[in-house]
């Protein structure tokens, strides 16, 4: 047996199935229930059946991509996933709709995949058990139509009773007392008191058994009273880790709380922005009155122009800013957002920027509002994708040809826009994102990749959406969303670090506030 | 054609072995080039897990092994081993699940 991952950090455990209307909902739940009593059986663990997203368990059926990066691939060849033990989706298992289940008692090949088999293996997974090499285990990968009847294989019952030990006994086995070969004893299981039945042979031999019977007695009340003080301390200890987790769930929700509360008033900011963008109309040279000053990128409004007889135009915030591209051009550093960038050398940020994009590629459009992608090609050309079009200059002056429709490197013509462009360390290979897709593009036809897209959950640990991202001159590329970025991990094939780093700390060298506490620190 | 089919087939071999964790995952993206020794550990590695006899070429046994219906889970190491940090629970569009 194999364990896999972290395991549950306590012993009474919920589940709860997903598509409770699905026509065999309730041969469904019968059949988890059966097979959560068998590692029940052989284990501390409970199982307790609720019907709710909190349930720590959840068991769904769906067909091919279904949300958690894992595509079901049709009738046959896999049958389920489940995740190891964990917060979120940790425990669940997951069943290809696709199959044809048998949710009978009947183990007949002929009325389809035995659910109970496979529900038994994947509930196997959920709680913390990798794959077994052992054909005779319920944990071997491929799928097995054997009887289980209650019954745990070796492989996996040792695997369970070390992640969880066994059922709790009242006292473990005592050796008990040794009696004369002449004398008649019906011994219950060790486990439990003994009863003796004796004939004596002489009083000597009654007044020993009853001194051993003594000793017997002293030692079964001194192990019950062990017994119960320890489920006391097991209990004060669940109690206390129980009021921990609660803290800890606390806690975690009014993180996420603040943190949705912040992207939705970023959210509500950009929209506002882009609003007040489109409404805008076309600043006259001569116009002499102050302009609106509502057009914010972020919370922070960098207001840098006073003069009242210049129309004012409000900058994003340095260090308090999202990216909508980034890039190194030239060796430099580029930061775009909105209609404006920061360019950042050896010595650091440029003074002066934030400034228009436009004052160096001029023959981007005079209404540009943002640069949703940017990258410098192996000719050194530099790549601007905005809206539907992409743009391509060599140095500061438009390649002929362009701006060409993306759908003319091979993109969906439905394609409202790119998210990131980068070209990846790791094979040199340029890649496009948009929403939950990502392209590769060949170096050499300049075309979209045959076996494209593909789902973005391969840059594990990024999500979908993102805003931005680009390969630094560590040669390690980095994705970047709302206000934080992650580092990638090439050889793990997933971010370096789990939680996103503010992008401001590390790329506008701003510093922290007198409240924040370091990244790594924490 | 026997050439095509056989190339066929390795294809299926590449895309099975790096999805059940045999090969690495990031050669499905960067369609690494591998030496044929370790296609050849793969196929051994595999072939030792699923109780058959351990050639370490591509036989019947293991063209019918792969073909075997399974679980989805890898088989070593496996991607799917949860951790907080392939989560993105705004954005994955599967259930707006909060933390318990």
């Amino acid at each position: 047996y194999v364990l896999q991952g972290p395991k549950w950090s306590k012993t009474a455990l919920t589940w709860s199935l997903v598509n409770r209307t699905m026509p065999d909902a309730t041969n469904v739940r019968r059949m988890v229930s059966r097979a959560l009593s068998v590692w029940e059986n052989n284990s501390k663990l409970t199982f307790r059946e609720v019907s709710s997203e909190q349930a720590d368990i959840q068991i769904l059926f769906a067909r091919l991509g279904h949300g958690d990066g894992y595509k079901f691939d049709g009738p046959g060849q896999v049958l389920a996933h489940a995740f190891y033990p964990g917060d979120g989706r940790g425990g669940d298992a997951h069943f290809d709709a696709d199959e044809t289940w048998n949710f009978g008692e009947q183990t007949d090949d002929d009325q389809g995949t035995n659910f109970l088999n496979v529900a038994l293996h994947e509930l196997g997974h959920s709680l913390g058990l990798g794959h077994s090499s052992d054909q005779k285990a319920v944990m071997f990968p491929w799928y097995q139509n054997n009887e289980v009847d209650g019954k745990l294989p070796d492989d996996d019952r040792n695997g369970i009773q070390e992640l969880y030990g066994s059922k709790q006994k009242i006292w473990g086995p005592l050796r008990p007392p040794t009696t004369p070969t002449t004398t008649t004893t019906t011994m219950r299981p060790l486990t439990y008191r003994p009863v003796y039945t004796h004939k004596y042979n002489t009083n000597r031999e009654r007044n020993d058994q009853e001194e051993r019977s003594r000793e017997w007695e002293r030692q079964w009340q001194e192990r019950e009273k062990q017994d119960r003080e320890r489920q006391e301390r097991e209990r004060q200890e669940q109690e206390r880790q129980q009021q921990e987790r609660q803290e800890r769930k606390r806690l975690e929700w009014e993180r996420q709380e603040r943190e949705r509360q912040e992207q939705e008033r970023q959210k509500r900011i950009r929209e506002n922005w882009e609003r007040n963008r489109n409404k805008e109309p076309v600043t006259p040279p001569t116009r002499t009155t102050l302009r609106p000053t509502n057009r914010q990128y972020t919370s922070g409004v960098h207001r840098q122009n006073h003069h009242h007889n210049k129309p004012q135009k409000n900058k994003p915030d340095n260090c308090m800013t999202y990216y909508d591209a980034i890039s190194m051009i030239r060796g430099e550093l580029f930061i775009f957002r909105g209609p404006y960038l920061w360019r950042i050398g050896k010595n650091g940020l440029y003074p002066g920027y934030p400034t228009e994009t436009r004052r160096h590629w001029s023959a981007l459009p005079e209404n540009l509002t943002k640069v949703d992608a940017v990258y410098e090609n192996k000719q050194r050309q530099i790549v601007f994708f905005i809206g539907q079009r992409y743009y391509v200059f060599n140095s500061v002056n438009l390649a002929p040809g362009f701006p060409k429709p993306l759908a003319s490197l091979g993109l969906p013509p439905s394609l409202t826009h790119i998210d990131a462009s980068f070209v990846w360390g790791h094979n040199n290979r340029t890649y496009l994102t948009s929403g939950t897709l990502y392209w590769r593009i060949d170096d050499y036809t300049g075309q979209v990749e045959l076996d494209y897209p593909r789902d973005m959950s391969i840059w594990s640990g990024v999500g979908y959406n993102i805003d931005a991202a680009f390969q630094y001159l560590d040669g390690k590329t980095y994705f970047f969303k709302n206000l934080g970025y992650w580092e990638f991990n090439d050889d793990r094939m997933k971010v370096a670090h789990a939680k996103a780093k503010k992008s401001s700390r590390k790329w506008m060298q701003c510093s922290m506030s007198v409240n924040e506490v370091d990244d790594d620190q924490r | 054609s026997a050439k095509s089919k056989n190339a066929i087939s390795e294809d299926i071999m590449y895309n099975y072995l790096m999805q059940f964790d045999y090969l690495p995952k990031s050669d499905l993206e960067t369609g690494a080039l591998r030496t044929e020794k370790q296609l050849i550990d793969a196929i051994r590695s595999l072939q030792t897990f699923g109780n058959i006899p351990v050639t370490g070429q591509i036989d019947s046994a293991t063209a019918r092994l792969i073909q075997q219906p399974r679980c989805g889970v890898g088989d070593k190491n496996s991607a799917y081993s949860f951790s907080p940090d392939n989560l993105d629970h705004g954005s994955m569009g599967f259930r707006a699940r909060v933390r318990r």
